[in-house]
């Protein structure tokens, strides 16, 4: 069990350097047991040094780069074995333009493997998808879904649901 | 294995029968504040087997029924059900669909369905061990969980890497 | 002390109520005693009701509607006892459109007697300020403030600053 | 009373003093990710006396000087300076102006100013004392305090009310 632990532990720390790197278009990332010897109770902890900076403990990120973080984790623990479905509730929401279209650009490689749903405000989100559902509550307190608006780029697709 | 559909009926805000088809890749929820898009994200945990009201927002179980507006009446039973395409045979089911429901009524009582056979919450989360949606995984993420799992003390954290490993 | 307490409590809930169906544009609020006889040691309960809608506890509203809630708590609170400035971090991220206006309606309406700074991603929110810092880290890891830009509405007193 | 200016040298990522001219209504704070932006309401914070690490995001109040990066060097000294201007008499002195200055040396030396006279932090907090501006107060709301001041347990929130009384 501890063997097994540990093995994923490294897939993951591996994926999530990467992933960091890549959302943060450069820096580094880790995640390390605090106790080496104590694989499997030992608690975990999170590095994050955005490109030019030097590590501070992870709270003193910034609220976006914490964002960024967390993604990098999340999708990194998908990497070493994905689920089915993935859904994300307002995962964009502190972004700023640059961190959304490095988010979006690594959401839509991932979901040439996975199944994604999310929840956004942001236009920018909107557009990389290829299904959209509006829920409203034109009657106040019951909600409706309202539409469905398939992306230009799938023009095969629409065809399909509307066959 | 890819989602296909979730009808919610009863289910809190959404009080008449809704159904939504997912596309295979990325699909988007939106609308105003309020309209109901994380209670979609709650009737999905729910009907995988969801047993923390905290989980859901609420105080008691009860809450995830319709309760009502200042023009409606309330609701006596709320039901969710899902339809996943089991490709790849993830499911340790022989059905090529297998459709999930989860039925509570005001009186207390649970109904638990795999493929329209009744069984037991037992069931339902047994079926979805292993494969990255059960309880403490990283495959849905709530609307401010952001922070928390970040913030989480180091113990905490190692429940998401338990379900990786 | 408990008298006081008592009294400045009744006004901010009574300016809690009259806030509160301003952001909702209807619907009810108020904040309560959780024990009525113990007044300077008991919990304080926050009920808020969205127009339409019957009230449920707080923790069920959207995260919009939770936002919109402290909103009225912190403007109410202001209300009472008004501090020489008010410095606002992000406060109006998970608003949409509808009530990103009714927010900013209301603040500058407070901001006729009071200092605000707010920091903001939401470009609407920035058109309705006086003032606009941009801070930046061209250098990484450093931070500089690039610009103050002066909205078109106070001509004099970017003279002032000017001059 | 309304903030006037606020001045910044070596404290977190404003390594080269950098000083903010306050709108007497509304001034807003934009700029990317990660720019700095959250790091000015610390300083406030700091300067009106903050004595929680907890609040300023750091584990140790050393955190608050500037610690370098890949081509700069760490500082040995954050400062701080805000002057406030007085009308209405809303601070305990006689003067118009009021300029708070707070610094904070590697080696763990604090030192306090109130119009250039140094002093203790005790009178910083004595000087603010009930204006709104003190510690639990309303008045300052950081990055994601908004659902914990609706998360908060009942008898916490007491704190703000207690302050408005
Ligand atoms: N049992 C219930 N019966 C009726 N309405 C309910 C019930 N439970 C929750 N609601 C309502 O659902 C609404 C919350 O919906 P939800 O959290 O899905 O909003 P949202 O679309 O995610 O909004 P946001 O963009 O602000 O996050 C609340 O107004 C709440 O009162
Ligand atoms: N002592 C320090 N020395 C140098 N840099 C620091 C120090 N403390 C914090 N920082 C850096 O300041 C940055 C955080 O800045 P801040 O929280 O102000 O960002 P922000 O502009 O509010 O961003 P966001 O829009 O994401 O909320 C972090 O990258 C952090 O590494
Ligand atoms: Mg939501
Ligand atoms: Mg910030």
């Amino acid at each position: 069990a501890e063997k097994k632990f540990l093995e994923t532990f490294r897939k993951v720390n591996k994926y999530f350097g990467e992933l960091i790197a890549e959302l943060f278009n450069g820096g580094s990332g880790e995640i390390s047991l605090i106790d080496e010897n104590d694989a499997l109770e030992s608690g975990i902890e999170i590095t994050v040094r955005p490109p030019g900076k030097k590590i501070l403990n992870i709270m003193s990120l910034s609220g976006g780069e914490q964002a960024m973080s967390a993604i990098g984790l999340i999708f990194a623990l998908f990497k070493v074995k994905p689920s089915p479905f993935c859904l994300l509730d307002e995962i964009d929401a502190p972004l700023d333009d640059a961190n959304l279209s490095r988010f979006l650009k690594m959401l839509k490689k991932f979901a040439e493997h996975s199944q994604f749903i999310i929840i956004t405000h942001h236009k920018k989100t909107m557009a990389a998808c290829d299904v959209l559902y509006g829920v409203s509550m034109e009657e106040k307190g019951v909600s409706k879904v309202l539409s469905v608006r398939i992306s230009e780029n799938n023009k095969n697709y629409s065809n399909e649901l509307a066959g | 294995m890819f989602l296909k559909n979730i009808e919610l009926s009863g289910f809190k805000s959404f009080a008449d029968k809704v159904t939504l088809e997912f596309s295979e890749r990325i699909s988007a929820i939106i609308g105003p504040n309020g309209s109901g898009k994380s209670n979609i994200v709650d009737a999905i945990k729910w009907v995988l087997g969801e047993q923390s009201v905290k989980s859901l927002r609420g105080k008691s179980m009860e809450e995830v029924i319709f309760n009502g507006t200042t023009t409606r009446k309330p609701l006596s039973r709320a039901s969710v059900s899902m339809t996943l395409v089991n490709e790849k045979g993830l499911l340790p089911v022989a059905f090529k669909e297998v459709t999930v429901s989860r039925q509570l009524y005001r009186s207390g009582e649970s109904k638990y369905l795999i493929n329209n056979a009744e069984c037991r919450l037992k069931d339902v989360i047994e079926l979805f061990m292993d494969t990255g949606l059960s309880k403490g995984a990283y495959s849905i993420i709530s609307q401010g969980q952001i922070s928390s799992i970040l913030t989480a003390n180091p113990y905490d954290r190692r429940l998401i890497f338990e379900e990786a490993a």
